[in-house]
């Protein structure tokens, strides 16, 4: 499973 | 961003100053849990690892710093300076750092090995497990006076709203984006944040609508 790299939350 | 999202991170900057405001303004640490402020900023230590190898946008590194700097000052105050040190009682924030923080290592190394993580992401996900618990301290200090300040009050409020409002920005997020990726760990810890929160909430509407003071039941 891939981790969602382009997450911008904080 | 969508309308949600940003109120939420604006629910949470407003927490903090409202905070730094208490302090300021009574000039003690009363009811204040310095066990909470450190276990949000092992949170956000943790969580913004990225920082230093990845650029996402302006907003997102200046919320991050401002997170990091802003918990740092509060534990730096309520530790060091007068005359929030000695108003400071450290017999009623009592909780042991480590009864939150092992367990939620635990539960991100599987969770990590289970997902095929690294180690950035696996600091991350312990952030995630223990930013669901850190306000747990402050919970019990208000337990313990009973009597919620106001400005104290607020702060809790503001700061639970705040993943509140997230989950709000996941829902709508996921009816919008069509390539949505979901992260149900998030959203588990989200919901069980919120929820801790949810009796704290209950008395706080309850005085805000009846007035007087806002106690809780002990």
């Amino acid at each position: 499973e891939e981790w969602d790299k382009e997450k911008d939350e904080l | 961003m969508n309308i949600f999202r940003f109120a939420g991170d604006m629910s949470h900057v407003f927490s903090i100053i409202i905070l730094l405001l208490r302090l300021h303004v009574a000039k003690n640490a009363n009811g204040v849990s310095l066990k909470t402020q450190e276990l949000f900023l092992i949170v956000f230590c943790t969580r913004y690892l990225d920082l230093l190898i990845r650029f996402i946008s302006l907003y997102n590194s200046a919320m991050k710093i401002l997170y990091i700097g802003s918990t740092a000052a509060i534990i730096h105050m309520i530790r060091y300076r007068e005359p929030y040190r000695s108003t400071y009682d450290r017999s009623q924030d009592s909780f042991r750092l480590e009864f939150a923080l092992i367990p939620c290592l635990v539960l991100a190394m599987i969770t990590s090995l289970i997902r095929g993580f690294g180690f950035i992401e696996l600091f991350w996900t312990f952030s995630i497990y223990l930013e669901a618990v850190a306000i747990l301290p402050q919970l019990i200090v208000l337990q313990r006076y009973s009597v919620v300040e106001n400005l104290t009050g607020h702060y809790i409020f503001f700061l639970g709203a705040y993943r509140g409002l997230y989950i709000l920005n996941w829902i709508y997020r996921a009816y919008t984006e069509k390539h949505y990726h979901h992260d149900y760990v998030v959203y588990a810890c989200g919901f069980v944040q919120t929820a801790l929160y949810a009796d704290f909430f209950y008395y706080y509407f309850q005085s805000k609508y009846y007035g007087g003071t806002f106690s809780l039941p002990t």
